[in-house]
């Protein structure tokens, strides 16, 4: 438009409706994905079961209303806080569900796969593995949580932290993984592998299938990173 | 800030919505069901500079004056956002992850003229 009458960046009010629709809708968009920083949208997403995604909500919203820390490497029950917001940045909370590995009578393998996206412009606050203990009959029963790492040496995987408790009734636990998946974020793979070894009369430690709403999840707080400051000479 | 209607072309909040659904985005947003993508649009004529929305110092006062009393000076004011939101986004990643994260300053709740 006329100097004065117009701003550049109201130029969008010039156009025709329809174009005008089609122009703000790829704005929005473009925008969305930007802030995000999503290439593109994710396709064909696998939605967790129902019930396993409502009751890892239950166990974050519990966690929001409490105040109790959880100490680096410590094992508990029950819920952990959340972060205080600091210098602004944006923040993200990740849920991902495990994906069940290989087993033997005695163990039993999880993964959790993150996103590259967020890996690279992101740094890990907090990261915890949700994990329910289905307790057949009472009694204790030592259980052993492995966090595994990739060996880059080699196809195999060694054992980055090792913790072991006592399960003595069903429910949930909460663990610490937050130095791993910080580490994680800084490799070519970014897939938390989690070992728990059982007692042989107990079976699997697991559910019986996904649905069931004790599937374990990891639920992880990021930050968006700090921009690197250049200076020139 | 003033939203848009009626037949006045002066600085407004133009509201626009995006449904989720439309552009076929509602099957990796879980929440919300679409964006308040609201836009400023309208006229900011000189005596408009500085009001409504950026707060009117004693010096904004003073330069609104000069610019008024020479009208013959050509300075541009613009109808831009004066007050914005978060957008709160619950959504599944590449890998089937749940995300939630508030993108800052994304929606748009008044607009004024520079």
């Amino acid at each position: 438009g006329a100097r004065g009458e117009w701003c550049p960046a109201c130029g969008v009010a010039t156009l025709a409706p329809g174009t005008q629709r089609d122009a703000l809708l790829a704005l929005a968009k473009q925008s969305i994905l930007t802030k995000l920083r999503l290439p593109a949208r994710p396709s064909a997403p696998q939605p967790p079961a129902r019930g396993a995604l409502l009751a890892a909500l239950r166990r974050l919203r519990a966690r929001e209303r409490s105040d109790t820390a959880v100490l680096p490497g410590m094992l508990r029950d029950g819920p952990v806080p959340q972060l205080s917001r600091g210098m602004g940045l944006q923040e993200y909370e990740i849920l991902s569900f495990a994906e069940s590995g290989s087993s033997t009578s005695r163990s039993v393998r999880l993964h959790f796969r993150f996103s590259q996206e967020l890996a690279g412009s992101t740094d890990i606050l907090q990261a915890t593995l949700y994990l329910f203990w289905a307790v057949p009959s009472p009694g204790t029963r030592p259980v052993t949580i492995r966090i595994l790492q990739a060996d880059p040496a080699g196809p195999n995987m060694t054992v980055s932290s090792e913790t072991q408790l006592d399960v003595q009734r069903s429910g949930w636990t909460t663990l610490d993984v937050g130095p791993a998946v910080r580490t994680l974020f800084g490799q070519e793979t970014l897939r938390l592998t989690v070992e728990l070894e059982v007692p042989e009369d107990w079976g699997s430690p697991l559910p019986a299938d996904h649905n069931d709403s004790h599937w374990p999840f990891v639920v992880a707080r990021a930050q968006a990173r700090t921009p690197h400051r250049i200076h020139r000479r | 800030g003033v939203d848009c209607g009626g037949d006045s072309r002066m600085c407004c909040r133009q509201e626009f919505f995006v449904d989720f659904k439309e552009i076929g985005w509602e099957d990796w947003i879980i929440q919300p069901e679409g964006y308040h993508m609201n836009y400023c649009t309208g006229l900011c004529p000189l005596h408009m500079a500085g009001i409504p929305g950026l707060a009117a110092s004693f010096h904004t006062a003073v330069l609104n004056r000069i610019k008024a009393a020479s009208a013959s000076t050509a300075v541009d004011s613009c109808c831009v956002p004066t007050q914005r939101r978060p957008l709160s986004l619950l959504y599944y990643d590449r890998d089937s992850n749940i995300v939630k994260t508030d993108i800052p300053d994304m929606i748009v709740d008044s607009c004024g003229c520079t």
